[in-house]
Order: C-alpha cells, then structure tokens, then sequence
C-alpha cells in the first residue's frame, strides 16, 4: 500500500497577490501530513495535521482567517470521518478555538455524538480542556477589508465565487 | 475552506474539512463542511472526499458521497469527482472543488470554479497546483 496524501486550501477565485501564500501554503500542509503517513502514522492522524495547519494559515478561509458573518464575527464548522469504522465527528457555529478539525476529532472520539453545534460545543470544548482564543486573533486584516467592502457596497456578496465557503 | 483525505500505509482511510463558512453569512449559517455525506465522507470499502464550493449546492447533492456513489459503480476517481460537480452545477448551479482517493492510493483533485489551491504527496513526490490542468 503506498500511502497518500491530498489536501485542498479552499475553491474560488483565488487573487493574484494571495495565489503564492495559497500555493505555498497547501504544499506545506501536505508536507505536514506526509510525514505523519511516511512514519507508519495513521491517515487520521495525518489530515488532522494537514488540516491544522491550514487552520493556522492566515491565507485560507478556517481557523485564524475564516470569513465574518453579518456581524463581523468568526463562526467556524468541520468534520473528521475514519473510514475504517465509519466514525465521524463535527463541530458547527464554534468560536474562540483555534483548530476546530481538532474539536471534531474530539467529538467523534469521546462522545456517541455526530455533530456538536454552537454553545454547546464550545461547553465540549471546556470539558475537553480545548483553550478559547481571542476571536480577534482568528480575525485578519483581509477578512476585515473583504466585510467592510460588502457593506459599503451594500451589498450581500461579492460575485457567485464569493458565496463560496 | 480547507480540507484533506488519506490513505495510510494499512489501507485506512480518512477525509478532514474545515471552513469559516461564507462571506457575510447570517449568524447561525452553517454550510455543507460538518454534514455528514457532503463536506466529507469517508469509507474503507470506496474510498475518500472533502470537498468546498458552494455549501448549500454541496448539501443538496450530497457531493462528498454521490462521488464516491459513482466510484461504487466502477467510475476512476477523476470520473467520479467530474461526474458529481458536473451534476452539482447542472442540477442546482453551484461550484466547487473536491479532493478524493480510493483504497488503491489513486487520487484526484477535481474543481468547476476557477480555482482551487490544492496539493497530493505519495511516493515521495509533491504535487500541487490551482488552475484546471496543472
């Protein structure tokens, strides 16, 4: 069995000044997860790694670079499925964490829950002893400028590539 | 949205999404990403998804799993990620990307919007690219 990774940083349009940070950052994240399988790692362990890092990556739209809401405010959604058991874990409308894909991964291994939402995943999150960051600490300047320019245009999204999540 | 799916060296399987949603969304919006069947799926037998796009067209074609119900009838994965976004984009008008393996250690990364940063590691090579054909 040859193992293999794929990662995705997020479908678009991608502007010509974030394309390189874009490209540099999945191969990064490729290389994080790699490792992971090349050292007999699980393949959960290792898109759990990839993923993390992507979150950590203020170039894509998860973790510390997600999009705003209406309100100017982060809410963040994912999910982990093992194939091997067809376990899966989620976590949706979460805030103040820094890796969500990590919160999932909780979910699915220490409750017979599918999908934790909102407050009560952010409870999940203290039981788990999971630390909230600072929402402003998820919030970059582009995700800033992204909101400010739709509400003075007032309007609701940029284009049909911007409703893309 | 970001997103990854394995094969390891045991032939286990897995997929991983994560995403800050969509730009502007109401509060409470929760897209395609936590759903099972649609931000990702992931079954030894068949192989893996995680997709981005467009999340409510993403959930009302169950992307991630129409695919691989298309590599159940024998598609390659490049077929079954084509055939599940062309569906997608007849069907409900929505875009998207996916990244996908089967249990042999095949992969694609698949996308109808105009871009989409990915990349793929195996036999010790990199790959990576974010316009159709690279």
């Amino acid at each position: 069995m040859l193992p293999v990774l794929v990662v995705h940083g997020g479908a678009g349009h991608i502007p010509k000044e974030r394309s390189e940070k874009s490209t540099a950052g999945v191969c990064s994240a490729v290389r994080a997860g790699y490792a992971i399988l090349q050292g007999g790692g699980s393949s959960m362990d290792a898109v759990v790694e990839a993923v993390s890092e992507l979150e950590n990556n203020p170039s894509f739209n998860a973790g510390c670079g997600s999009v705003l809401n209406v309100k100017g405010e982060v809410e963040m959604d994912a999910i982990v499925m093992d194939g091997k058991t067809l376990g899966s874990g989620a976590v949706s409308a979460v805030r103040c964490i820094a890796n969500p894909v990590q919160l999932a991964r909780l979910v699915m291994d220490k409750t017979s829950h599918a999908c934790l939402t909102a407050e009560g995943a952010t409870q999940f999150a203290s039981a788990m002893g999971v630390p909230t960051v600072p929402q402003e600490s998820l919030i970059t300047e582009y995700s800033r400028i992204e909101v400010t320019e739709i509400h003075e245009a007032g309007r609701t999204v940029f284009t049909k590539e911007g409703k893309m999540g | 949205t970001v997103g990854a799916v394995a094969v390891d060296s045991d032939g286990n399987i897995a997929c991983a999404t994560s995403t800050g949603g969509m730009l502007n969304k109401m509060e409470g919006r929760v897209g395609d990403t936590p759903c099972i069947g649609c931000g990702g799926y992931a079954d030894n037998k068949i192989g893996a998804v995680s997709t981005t796009g467009h999340g409510e067209a993403i959930m009302k074609v169950t992307l991630a799993r129409l695919i691989l119900f298309h590599m159940e009838q024998g598609q390659s994965v490049e077929a079954a990620s084509d055939l599940g976004l062309a569906y997608m984009k007849s069907r409900v008008d929505g875009l998207g990307g996916v990244v996908t393996v089967d249990p042999q250690g095949h992969w694609a990364a698949r996308f109808s919007s105009p871009q989409m940063s990915w990349g793929a590691a195996q036999k010790d090579t990199l790959h990576y690219g974010l316009y159709t054909g690279e």
